[in-house]
């Protein structure tokens, strides 16, 4: 995909695939996903994500997306747009029941369904939002889409690092190129005074990148607004530190 | 529970069982266990944990547990114990090997290997780190244990609140006693300058009470030195409101 493209049944993929992928949940994957996205349009950039977190398909909430994909014939698809992104969940696909247990086989044939029937058009950029963690969902999708990049986010702390670089040689093994380590909540800055403090410690990002042989993207602050972004679907570009980051 | 006792085949249980839940990983599920064990260990009473959290198993870690379970005989086992609280792991019956995919039999099956097996002797309290979430495995575990009482774990904000709700929901559906709700990471106050600032929000917590019928038990702020001692295995018995909350 460096120089070449990624042909879909109906649409063309130009840069590049993008999956990210984190150990634990609740490190803020999807809120890097989104953020990541918005940045890479405002640099440009067409984009779509097809979200596959099975813990939440929290991607429509978070980006603001009320749309419903609608049919173009009985197969056919067109993914709704929201802030200039084309998103796909596959949460979206099954009935709002809260009860479902995804199956690796269900959720993989949701993708190629994505692959397949969804009008994506020309785009520079298709991300993935992965499950969390090593089981059999995120190994399943990151074999399906071998062509990708992994991004992985992670927290400061030793426990979500050592977590996260499972995910890392995972990867390796699989033959997938590692983008970079994205190091999330990595400080809190007071409002008031300025203090900076380390909540969840220091450098495991750095640590990590080390033993996976990539390197550290960058760092972003753990802040109340992007927080409040996700939580109201308005999500807050992070600053210039994520702009950074897509100049992969 | 409530007046009498849990007969286990090697001890007794006088006061309760409890199993910890949260609707996402990473909202401090198993730091908040680890203290409650310790607050109640500092109140005077015995206290055991099991640790069914397929997601990490990060209980030995967090209480600084190292030494391993012993072979009373052939079939029995003697649980270690840290800071006069005894602990098992499901993580440390099965190889360090980081690949197993944990399926429901398997766990239910070492949960009753730990019921029927482990000399736990006298205890007042017996402890359940519960994996996230609303799938088949804490659903599994919680129809097992039917006799215990759940506290819920949430971060304020409306996702997390959200998903914990569910699990809320589980609980009554299997007429699980709901103890209460401990809101963590609640807020964080400046060391320098005391401002508080309510990061992931406010209310959550609150709300799920009113909405479960139950009631919030305790708010516990995100503090560097919670994540020092979770990471270091020297955890901090966070300060009187968790002394509160075991006061249920
Ligand atoms: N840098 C940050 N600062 C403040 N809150 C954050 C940050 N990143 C994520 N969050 C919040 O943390 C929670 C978890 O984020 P989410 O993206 O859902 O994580 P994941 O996808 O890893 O489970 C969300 O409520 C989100 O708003
Ligand atoms: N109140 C808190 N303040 C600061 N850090 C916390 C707090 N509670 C938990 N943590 C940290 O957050 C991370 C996740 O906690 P953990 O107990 O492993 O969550 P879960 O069991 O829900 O996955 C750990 O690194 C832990 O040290
Ligand atoms: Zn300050």
């Amino acid at each position: 995909v460096e120089d070449g493209w990624f042909k879909l049944e109906h649409g063309l993929v130009n840069e590049g695939l993008i999956a990210i992928a984190s150990g634990k949940g609740g490190v803020g994957k999807s809120t890097v996903t989104v953020n990541l996205a918005l940045a890479l349009h405002k640099l440009g950039r067409r984009v779509g994500i097809i979200d596959a977190d099975i813990h939440g398909f929290s991607i429509p909430r978070i980006i603001g997306l009320t749309d419903k994909p609608r049919a173009f014939n009985e197969k056919e698809i067109i993914p709704p747009e929201v802030n200039g992104v084309k998103v796909m969940s596959a949460g979206s696909m099954i009935a709002e029941n809260k009860a479902i247990i995804w199956r690796a086989p269900m959720l993989l044939g949701v993708l190629e369904q994505f692959m397949k029937d969804v009008h994506w058009g020309e785009l520079d950029y298709l991300l993935f939002d992965l499950p969390p963690g090593t089981g059999d969902m995120p190994l399943n999708i990151m074999q399906q889409i071998s062509d990708a990049g992994i991004l992985i986010v992670t927290t400061p702390q030793v426990a979500a690092t050592k977590v996260a670089s499972r995910v890392g040689s995972m990867a390796k093994q699989l033959d997938s190129d590692i983008l970079g380590i994205i190091e999330n909540m990595s400080y809190y800055q007071c409002d008031k005074c300025g203090d900076k403090e380390y909540i969840f410690g220091q450098g495991g990002g750095q640590k990590m990148a080390k033993e996976l042989d990539s390197k550290l993207l960058t760092q972003l602050p753990l802040m109340a607004t992007i927080r409040q972004g996700s939580d109201q679907g308005k999500p807050v570009v992070i600053a210039e530190p994520e702009a950074e980051a897509t100049q992969k």
